[in-house]
């Protein structure tokens, strides 16, 4: 038996949110310790990881390893049903082939319960090495949406360069060239408009701005987002869930031919 | 030219 209860639905709502560009199916593994869902996108250029914990749920039981396949889009469906105050559980048989959504109006004179079919889903999981990355950048989720849609405006490509001083945003094309400069936020009145550098060793990366774009839906989860880069090695995007967990986008650099 | 690798040239399939 699978069981959990979250009291914020527009929790599930926005990670649906997050993934379902990036992924038209993927499986939920459910364990004693949480959810954990990772995927790479059709052209296996980025991955998604998700996490989220039991203790972060409201009520949280799973009886036995679980891995339910889901169509994204299906379940989509589903979430748009649920208001953003209702109470979400999901529920799930050992075995079973169906995950129920269940969602309950505040004052609980509504209950809805939706059904939808599991699916059998080839998995493909990759290893990922705990990283000392060089640099690591945290800065306002929705300042990192807001640059990178006007960059991508100038071109496919977008650089992101660090050093001691600031972060540089750069793209290029047909019309000009666009560069953002950030500079590390010296006293700001509330910690989630800081912009925070810690950097071992200057990098500069070239990334593809559609991906950045679709990892940028992820910004209504968390206010801030941290950008974790090494010379030659993907790029790490997280966005903190609450308390309940978080959600990890890695995305391979562009290189020079 | 500029490639895009894919992210298996990276890390290893589990």
């Amino acid at each position: 038996m699978f069981e959990a209860r979250l009291v914020q639905s527009s929790i599930l709502k926005k990670v649906l949110e997050a993934i379902k560009e990036l992924l038209n199916e993927a499986t939920f593994d459910c364990s004693d310790s949480g959810i954990q869902l990772q995927a790479m996108d059709n052209s296996h250029v980025s991955l998604v990881s998700l996490n989220l914990r039991s203790d972060g749920f409201d009520k949280y039981r799973c009886d036995r390893n679980l891995s339910m396949g889901i169509n994204l889009a299906s379940m989509s469906k589903i979430m748009k049903c649920a208001g953003n105050d209702d109470v979400l559980t999901m529920k799930a048989q050992d075995n079973a082939d169906l995950v129920t959504f269940m969602f309950e109006s505040q004052n609980q004179e509504k209950v809805m319960d939706y059904e939808m079919k599991l699916m059998n889903l080839d998995q493909e999981h990759l290893g990922i090495p705990e990283t000392d990355y060089s640099c690591v950048i945290k800065l306002p989720s929705q300042e990192f949406a807001r640059i990178v849609r006007d960059l991508s405006q100038f071109g496919e490509s977008v650089v992101i360069s660090c050093t001691k001083e600031g972060i540089k945003f750069s793209a290029g094309g047909d019309i000009g060239n666009a560069n953002i400069k950030l500079a590390q936020t010296s006293n700001v009145d509330k910690d989630e408009d800081a912009v925070t550098i810690e950097m071992q060793e200057p990098v500069s990366l070239t990334f593809a701005c559609r991906y950045l774009n679709s990892f940028a839906k992820a910004t209504p989860l968390s206010p801030q987002v941290q950008l974790s880069m090494s010379a030659d090695v993907p790029l790490v995007v997280e966005y903190k869930i609450g308390d309940i967990g978080h959600i990890r986008y890695y995305l391979a650099p562009k290189i020079e031919d | 030219a500029i490639l895009q690798p894919a992210l298996g040239d990276y890390y290893g399939h589990i």
